[in-house]
């Protein structure tokens, strides 16, 4: 007879460790840097912090592939209340708010502490203090994976004489560097060229890194933000309803709950949408009945006369620092950078990013170079499926005046407060239509430009021959 | 500040549907028949049923892409204490077991009811009996998203006069059927090819199909397997130590432990394995440390010395039911056919089974045709992220006699108690080292096949024109 179970989320990822890129020795070490790294970099720039972030990679026994990697960041720490359960509990963070961030999923550093629990039986080891905290805190834990819980083995604290806040992580994992160096080298030269106020090192057996930050002001932080009216469902009304409801005495309007709840819904726009949608402004919320919900939510979908989503909510680099930290990676000869104005999908605004960097130390090659990024984390895996890939496929790259094999490269940074990631890995990007037609227009333009500066070129160049 | 907080799994895959494959009504319309449907057929073939499936899409509303979905199947039916939660609460289900299905994660059915409760606001409707039981119970729940738990609206008992077994399935959802008919009238007949001894039909307001069973035994069902040493890691050791100490007076051996516990370790292997790791066969497995653990883990790993994993969990078509499955849909010419011997891959035991199928109905075209299979799951979306599409492209058909543009057909099916799914969505597979291998070498076994036969068509050609 079947045999009927239930499994805790930590037991679901720890079977599935390969859908969230565990997969194997290699690709488990990159990812195990790149969670630790990305929620340093949160940590730093949503405070408006420049970030210090220091990676570094043990081999402890090459035989059994065993290595310890640690990454310090001087961000804003962790509340010791929270520690636990942000290292022991997989959905768990403080990411789940609208606002762009590496972080989303409140499941990336669970992951590592899984994967290094499970190959090679230690604790993760963590050293917080949050700003102006008179300790430090130093935990040592592990996940009851069967319970999605944090089981604690060790809590010191320690005098923050030094007044010194961030966070330090510690982990010791069955990880093959030898043959994820060149990945994670990768990842590190571009995290540096995508956030050029950061500066990154690196120290491994056998490479040694240091990005010093080539800016020195942290792109404003972005705010949090509420949801559009264009991306609600039954579910997201009934419980923003209940929130908003719960603890008031009187019951609020139809007209209260859209301006207080939703972007881009001001008094005016509120009234006459629901006007057009054949609702009393002043019906209180609590009467609404399952229909009306559903013909309310449809109806705010389908409504056009809603404010855009504004971008407050969205921290792109700008076409400035975009260039510079091109400039300062790759070396071109050549770099056209844009910023796009802000479009959004199902409600989520986003920024396209995009630069093309021509000649210079770009390598020579038969399709151009792709850098993605996505909330300024670096995609190394999975181009095949990715939405940007799709998109330079399809452009014929003649009409710029480029001819293959050349030294081309296209660099993607899209911002969201809901990246439509295809998997919970964070590799590739969905083809979200609205997100298609922005890379491609945002690519066309810098293309545009590209081909004024080789036209000229070829101008000079046959000046010069005769 | 930051605010921290937890999601229940109901709440983070209602956030992130479009990682499951509900990201828009027509592919969230494709995805509900496809669960349902997978659903039906593990229930009938697990259990030596012959599988009856009855497909229904009824446009509810066309302005509003409201669309009715029923599966019904003749199979095992729920268990009415397992039904609140088998649809109700994310991550249970009766699949967390070695064992081929189609099934694995325990959260395809709560996809569906999740996004059907959040575009309609309907709930899920439910008939089931069991093979012999009395009665038929009707159910209608939905999914109390902040708790992962069912919420139960409607339960019936029914007179079961005609002693039916099976299950029906009914689902109300925001849905696209003129933009889904396409892949879903694609999904039915591939999966008519890869289960030739099923019936399936589907109506739907403009097309109906009735795909009647070409063969009439269904496949010997694959028996529960155990864990095989090769894929062990120190949290598996210790649930499995937990498992096999509970309730027993006297501490179990560490040979015993081995031989009860898992696949391909008989008394003498055991014995031989621990001689050559260096511990006592007799020692309680009670008094192993954490380094101990971690030793014996790594060491399990390693050895090689332990029997390959059998393949009774497994259940591959064979290259018989293949063919006529081939035959049947895509009436070629010509049809190669091969089920490979069983592999394995980190311990989880494998089957790679392919054709090639040649002129006939095959539609030319640039390059092969490519029908992938998964555990007899079509695959429909995401080629060009899996590992059989990577396999396809290096190989160089002029090699067998085909020059594109060519009628060519490459089908695989890869069989296993692990399939190497990228994401939750099940549509590409990971490209395993062996799993690539094993699927080279039978799409070039095939090859050679077609070759003698476009060879021999060659060579009669040549004798006519003469
Ligand atoms: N170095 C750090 N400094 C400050 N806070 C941190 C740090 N690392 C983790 N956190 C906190 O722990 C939470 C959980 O981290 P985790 O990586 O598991 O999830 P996430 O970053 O929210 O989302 P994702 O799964 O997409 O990475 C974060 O949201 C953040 O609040
Ligand atoms: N038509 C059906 N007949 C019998 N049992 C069913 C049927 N549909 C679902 N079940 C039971 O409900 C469980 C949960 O189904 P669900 O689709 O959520 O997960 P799964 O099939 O186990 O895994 P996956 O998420 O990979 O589909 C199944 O394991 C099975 O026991
Ligand atoms: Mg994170
Ligand atoms: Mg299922």
């Amino acid at each position: 007879k079947e045999r009927f179970e239930g499994l805790s989320p930590a037991e679901f990822f720890y079977r599935n460790r390969e859908i969230a890129g565990f997969s194997n020795p290699v690709r488990a070490l990159y990812q195990t840097i790149r969670e630790l790294v990305e929620n340093s970099l949160d940590a730093t720039e949503l405070y408006g912090i420049l970030p210090e972030i220091k990676v570094t990679v043990d081999v402890i026994s090459p035989e059994k592939n065993i290595v310890k990697v640690r990454v310090e960041d001087n961000g804003v720490g962790i509340p010791s209340s929270e520690v636990p359960n942000v290292f022991g509990r997989v959905f768990y963070g403080s990411k789940y708010v609208i606002r762009q961030s590496r972080g989303l999923f409140g499941l990336g550093v669970k992951m590592a502490v899984l994967y290094a629990q499970m190959t090679t039986g230690s604790p993760v080891r963590v050293v917080t203090a949050t700003p102006r905290s008179r300790r430090i805190h130093e935990f040592e834990l592990m996940i009851d994976i069967t319970k999605n819980r944090p089981r604690i083995l060790k809590h010191n604290l320690i005098d923050n004489s030094k007044r010194w806040h961030g966070t330090i992580v510690e982990l010791t994992l069955e990880g093959n560097w030898s043959g994820a160096r060149r990945k994670v080298v990768e990842y590190i030269k571009r995290t540096a060229l995508i956030a050029p106020y950061a500066t990154i090192t690196l120290k491994s057996p056998d490479v040694e890194l240091h990005f010093k930050r080539l800016a020195y002001k942290v792109p404003e932080p972005p705010e949090i933000g509420r949801p559009h009216p264009r991306g609600v469902d039954i579910e997201l009304l009934k419980s923003l309803i209940a929130k908003y409801s719960s603890g008031r005495e009187d019951p609020p309007t139809l007209v209260d709950f859209l301006v207080e709840n939703f972007e881009g819904v001001g008094r005016i726009t509120a009234e006459s949408f629901l006007k057009w949608a054949g609702y009393d402004p002043e019906m209180p919320i609590g009467s609404l009945t399952i229909e009306a919900l559903d013909d309310l939510a449809r109806k705010m979908r389908e409504y056009d006369g809603w404010r855009r989503p504004r971008a407050h909510s969205l921290s792109p680099l700008g076409s400035e620092l975009l260039s510079k930290g091109v400039q300062g990676i790759l070396r071109p000869e050549f770099v056209a950078s844009i910023t796009r104005k802000p479009s959004s999908y199902g409600g989520h605004p986003f920024v396209v990013e995009v630069a093309l960097a021509w000649g210079g130390e770009v390598p020579v090659s038969d399709h151009p170079l792709l850098l993605r990024f996505a909330n300024k984390i670096p995609l190394l895996y999975d181009e095949g499926a990715d939405v940007s890939r799709k998109v330079v496929d399809k452009i014929d790259w003649n009409t710029y005046k480029v001819k293959f094999p050349a030294p081309l490269a296209v660099i993607v940074h899209i911002c969201s407060t809901k990246i439509p990631f295809k998997g919970v890995g964070k590799e590739a990007i969905a083809d979200v239509p609205e997100v298609e037609r922005e890379i491609e227009g945002a690519i066309r333009e810098c293309a545009r430009k590209l081909r004024r500066y080789l036209t000229q070129k070829e101008k000079e160049l046959s000046l010069k021959l005769k």
